[in-house]
């Protein structure tokens, strides 16, 4: 049975959104998720693939998602 | 690299480090060695040193925790997997403090989460190090597994360090500014000296040392000053004498003896002592064996050898290709394995047959790391 689409899709969202707030000071914005290329969380997925030296695509890929279940260091990628 | 905002850091050489709770996952020498570790590769490329309090307030406080509320700071754990430890800038109170996560599994091997490497890593924060966008460097944020070979300082990191506590005042004027840390896999690869240690063989290079089990793949890659804090650095050459749980190192004119890891007093001592005449300034490569109960000194092209049961040193040194024809120089290191001797002289390794007495085989030095 090929796999829900869809479901993977918000599972990988929900992802990133969690890594983003842990890791990059992302705050959802009101209660959907709506994705724009130029809304909040393109740009802090922007800024992660940015400093983990991936491709810039602002979008949840298969790199990133690749990287965001790898164990990691819990301080923020946040200097401030 | 980079540092923290407004670029905190020690304003003191001398810190304090405390354990205060310790992982089930392992015994708590093995956690107290893992830290110590860890705080020394730090030490090595700068003038900071580490010291251990077992009660009251230190600089650095470490402490193993699970999930948010119980470690009361701002950065909850989430269960294994994910965020595997934390650590703050050096400052007053929670600054320098490092949390591992409970819910990880903390190992001294490559498998879970490899404490020392772990450790290391959080040191590098507690230290005034933000994180490093270079993946190979230790303060790039994700676990890779943990390599015991390679030294885990990345260039990336030293210049990191440096850039906050000046090398200049490393104690010992002779070191590098920026240490050139050996390759084990590199073709250019020599070592000062080799011996057998407790089943082990280890391989001795400037300050540091890999130990290799030779039924085990993986190899341990340390700096000396850890296990033997009074042994110089760059030794000549090291035996073992297992009967007795004995090494003898050599350097210059000098040697030590060390059983285990301490080095009894009264050493180090002259060369002659051992009934060398005085001339002889340096051993090059030295090897016991076992079987016959001698102990063989190599020094330029001339070898001399101790019978241990007759308590006698040869009274002339004997040309070393007379009785190990093949090694027709200088030899810089050399130890006993199985039945046979490995003999290295630069970038190459002879394996010798004692009882065929002849050269069966020409090796890279590298032959005994996984490269």
């Amino acid at each position: 049975f090929p796999a829900h689409t869809g479901q993977k899709k918000e599972e990988g969202m929900q992802l990133i959104q969690k890594y983003l707030e842990n890791y990059y000071g992302f705050k959802k914005d009101g209660e959907s998720f709506i994705w724009k290329s130029n809304s909040a969380v393109t740009k802090k997925i922007k800024e992660m693939q940015e400093f983990f030296g991936l491709e810039v695509t602002g979008r949840p890929d298969s790199s990133a998602l690749d990287l965001v279940q790898k164990s990691r260091c819990g301080f923020p990628d946040v200097a401030g | 690299f980079s540092t923290f905002a407004g670029e905190p850091k020690w304003a003191k050489q001398v810190l304090t480090y405390r354990i205060l709770n310790y992982t089930p996952d392992l015994r708590p020498a093995e956690v107290n060695a893992a830290i110590r570790k860890a705080f020394s590769i730090w030490s090595s490329v700068t003038p900071l040193k580490f010291i251990k309090k077992d009660r009251g307030d230190a600089d650095i406080m470490i402490s193993f925790a699970t999930g948010g509320k119980s470690h009361n700071d701002f950065i909850p754990f989430d269960g294994p997997g994910g965020s595997v430890a934390h650590a703050y800038a050096p400052g007053k109170d929670i600054g320098g403090d490092a949390h591992f996560d409970e819910d990880e599994t903390w190992t001294k091997s490559t498998e879970g989460a490899n404490l020392f490497y772990v450790a290391a890593h959080e040191f590098g924060h507690s230290l005034g190090l933000f994180h490093s966008r270079d993946p190979n460097a230790l303060m790039y944020p994700v676990y890779r597994k943990f390599d015991p070979s390679v030294f885990p300082l990345h260039q990336d990191d030293i210049n990191g360090i440096q850039s906050l506590y000046d090398s200049a005042e490393i104690k010992d004027p002779t070191e590098s500014k920026e240490p050139v840390l050996p390759n084990s896999c590199g073709p250019d690869l020599t070592f000062d000296a080799v011996t057998t240690f407790r089943g082990e063989i280890i391989f001795f290079k400037d300050k540091h040392f890999w130990r290799k089990h030779p039924a085990v793949r993986e190899v341990d890659f340390d700096l000396v000053s850890l296990f033997w804090p009074r042994l110089p650095s760059g030794v000549d050459a090291a035996y073992e004498i297992p009967e007795e749980d004995k090494i003898l190192f050599f350097k210059g004119n000098e040697f030590w003896v060390v059983k285990g890891e301490t080095i009894p007093p009264g050493y180090p001592q002259k060369l002659y002592a051992l009934g060398f005449s005085k001339d002889v300034a340096k051993i090059d490569a030295a090897f016991y064996d076992r079987n016959k109960g001698k102990a063989y000194y190599f020094t330029a092209d001339k070898f001399w050898s101790y019978d241990k049961r007759n308590q006698s040193m040869d009274r002339k040194p004997r040309l070393i290709k007379d009785a190990f024809p093949g090694i027709n120089a200088k030899v810089d290191a050399v130890f006993q394995h199985e039945n046979f001797l490995y003999f290295f002289q630069g970038r190459k390794q002879f394996e010798f047959d004692s009882d065929k007495k002849k050269v069966t085989r020409l090796l890279k030095t590298n032959f005994w790391f996984p490269c």
